[in-house]
């Protein structure tokens, strides 16, 4: 695409096609855009964060390509986005391990881990949900390298994951940080790996629910929420139980469309509406970041 | 990918009535020669569980959710080129 308007977001891509449109989008907008390389992958791909400048903090990691096209629209033109972006950064983390995701158009579809090679095993790949540094290796992970669930050798192990630990630490100031996967509809806060609920769980349930009220206005798509453990299932070395633990109270993760019908596979006439209807939720827990300083 | 001589792949939705079959499920989920990639992996009764299957496996009660993986892959791929060359 020569620029991001005339990018289509209602096809699925290549890495190359994502991390040009990562380039036009800073091209486009050099006062509010910029693109920071925080690692290389096991096979030696880059791994890019793009900052959406201003002065607070939220991380958003995973996040659908045509939510950026928003961002940029709507700064300057939506008063409560701008609010937030007058006083928040956003980092946006798209490819989060383009590896497994190159992986996926050259010869397994199906691929979800990482590359890495296990010593002493054929199988290859880390879940990359299992591997950080929170309830590391206790059940609701697999210790077999064979297993989709496999938590690695030690917490961190995945070039992938601690490359994001160093940049959130070296930040040491984000308030906020999102984790999207798919599928199943859900919105989850801590903790996967014990039923203790979290000091704050109260407030991270209504905001949960305001915000699944928010993405269910636009197509009524129905999400539940809860706790990992509780909402989903017993998951441990999960990307927001550790950083929860690095004092960032609004962790939260999201399992997007659908709930089974084509689950992984899902089409790619739906990738807009799944866009559009997130970004509605997105806003509603930067808007309670941005209010509720800690 | 096409390559593979593989037998129709289709996705699984079973419906585990008791904790009994919650381990039944786990115990097939270790069994790696069958080649069973987990979807959503089994958890407590009453939470759907989807696995990829190379072929339907025994009585415990399920729902096919995706008829033939292959086809839906093919129809992706048609998708992306077909935006590509134009």
């Amino acid at each position: 695409a020569r620029s991001t308007d005339t990018f289509n977001y209602a096809t699925y891509h290549t890495l190359e096609e994502i991390y040009d449109f990562l380039d036009l989008l800073v091209e486009e907008n050099p006062h509010l855009v910029s693109k920071i390389q925080i690692g290389n992958t096991y096979e030696g791909r880059p791994i890019y964060v793009l900052k959406v400048t201003s002065t607070w903090n939220t991380l958003l990691n995973g996040l659908p390509m045509q939510t950026f096209g928003k961002i940029t629209q709507d700064y300057g033109q939506d008063a409560a986005f701008t609010a937030i972006l007058d006083t928040m950064d956003i980092f946006l983390e798209i490819v989060t391990n383009p590896d497994g995701f190159a992986f996926t158009h050259s010869t397994n579809r199906m691929w979800r881990k990482t590359r890495s090679h296990t010593a002493g095993s054929l199988c290859i790949g880390v879940d990359p949900n299992r591997n950080w540094d929170a309830g590391f290796g206790l059940s609701g992970a697999s210790s077999n390298p064979c297993s989709e669930t496999y938590h690695g050798k030690f917490a961190n192990s995945e070039v992938e994951v601690k490359s994001i630990v160093d940049f959130v630490k070296d930040h040491g100031n984000i308030k906020a940080f999102i984790s999207i996967h798919s599928y199943s509809q859900l919105l989850m806060y801590p903790y996967g790996y014990k039923t203790e609920p979290v000091p704050d769980q109260d407030e991270l349930d209504q905001l949960s629910k305001a915000a699944v009220t928010a993405l269910a206005s636009l197509y009524g798509t129905k999400f539940n929420y809860g706790s990992i453990i509780k909402a989903i299932y017993q998951a441990s070395g999960s990307t927001i139980d550790w950083t929860y633990s690095q004092g960032i109270k609004y962790s939260f993760t999201f399992e997007l469309r659908d709930t089974g019908r084509y689950g992984f596979l899902l089409p790619a006439s739906q990738i807009i509406p799944t866009a559009k209807e997130t970004w509605l939720a997105l806003l509603t827990i930067m808007e309670h970041t941005l209010n509720h300083p800690y | 990918l096409p390559t593979l001589t593989l037998p129709r792949h289709q996705v699984l939705r079973i419906s585990v009535a008791d904790e009994a079959q919650v381990q039944k499920v786990k115990e097939l989920e270790d069994l790696e020669d069958l080649q069973l990639d987990f979807w959503r992996g089994p958890a407590h009764p009453g939470f759907p569980i989807d696995v990829r299957v190379p072929s339907p496996s025994h009585s415990i009660s399920y729902e096919t959710m995706i008829e033939d993986v292959q086809s839906l892959l093919e129809e992706e791929q048609e998708q992306m080129f077909a935006f590509r060359s134009r």
